[in-house]
């Protein structure tokens, strides 16, 4: 392809993340770096402000109306604190994964595919985006949460019960690591489309149309990275890596939901959520 | 297909909300 259409690419993944991802690199980066203009997040470091940060988040759901959300987190049963941070998290996850569909769909080409295939990429390819998207949410302290509403501190998520405490500490190291690259939105974009057209994931029956749509979204993206970080000539090659250490970041978080789903009684697991860690890995 | 019912839903119905 032409760089003028490898451009073209780019800008128009660039918008679709705009367009369907509330919580951008960009916006979550204005926020941990205190440039929002007195409207930082409510700060979640033990349970007494997790319960008062409970109600804040509730408080605030107009925006997720505005957006034309239907759903909103079901009424918070009475119930052990893990449990209920657990929730909200895999309720935000189930959104999550609504978002990431929606971003594949306008991926050109992807629509195309066979829609069993479609549905093979999703589901392995939705988890590594999503633990991508959260890394620029993180800093090396904690992480937003509800829209960039909430900061939930890393020692407040550690002090945690087993296994629960377990969860998220493995999602901050990759993300301290990954923030190192400074990637920004139009980066950002064009990775997950890469991920997503993964033509190795197991399953898959109709493998060479994943892979040349991918290998088009790899130009776009060397192209990219080569023009908007000239000093960084190694970006491309640390990136690709980087989906290395994603697949077992998965893989590990999979395990732990299912060691979950085996331990806690009171534990249900998200419809969507279950359907997509069904026999993955 | 069966398995994955809400996915198949979720890329074949682009603009009425899915019910979860």
């Amino acid at each position: 392809p032409e760089s003028a259409d490898l451009r073209a690419l780019s800008r128009q993944l660039c918008l679709s993340y705009h367009r369907h991802f509330p919580l951008t690199k960009s916006k979550a980066k204005a926020i941990l770096s205190g440039k929002t203009h007195g409207n930082s997040p409510f700060v979640i470091h033990d349970m007494k402000s997790l319960t008062a940060g409970q109600y804040f988040i509730n408080c605030r759901q107009l925006p997720v109306l505005e957006r034309q959300r239907s759903v909103l987190p079901p009424e918070e049963p009475a119930g052990e604190l893990e449990l209920s941070v657990f929730r909200r998290l895999q309720f935000r996850s189930a959104e999550a994964v609504q978002e990431v569909t929606e971003f594949a769909k306008s991926i050109p080409g992807f629509t195309e595919l066979d829609m069993n295939d479609q549905v093979i990429l999703l589901k392995y390819g939705v988890i590594e985006v999503m633990t991508t998207m959260l890394a620029p949410l993180m800093n090396k302290d904690g992480t937003l949460f509800a829209y960039g509403q909430i900061f939930m501190t890393r020692e407040f998520l550690k002090s945690l019960r087993k296994p629960f405490c377990e969860m998220m500490e493995p999602k901050f190291e990759f993300a301290v690591k990954f923030n190192v690259l400074e990637l920004d939105d139009s980066d950002m974009a064009l990775f997950f489309a890469v991920i997503i057209l993964s033509g190795d994931r197991p399953g898959l029956v109709n493998v060479k149309p994943i892979e040349d749509l991918q290998e088009t979204v790899l130009l776009a993206l060397e192209l990219q990275l080569k023009t908007i970080h000239p000093d960084c000539p190694q970006l491309f090659a640390k990136l690709l890596q980087k989906m290395t250490d994603l697949r077992q970041l998965v893989a590990d978080h999979v395990r732990l939901i299912h060691l979950l789903k085996k331990q806690e009684v009171q534990m249900c697991l998200h419809p969507l959520l279950q359907e997509i860690m069904r026999d993955l890995y | 297909k069966e398995k994955h019912k809400i996915l198949h839903r979720l890329l074949q119905n682009s603009t009425s909300p899915v019910d979860l």
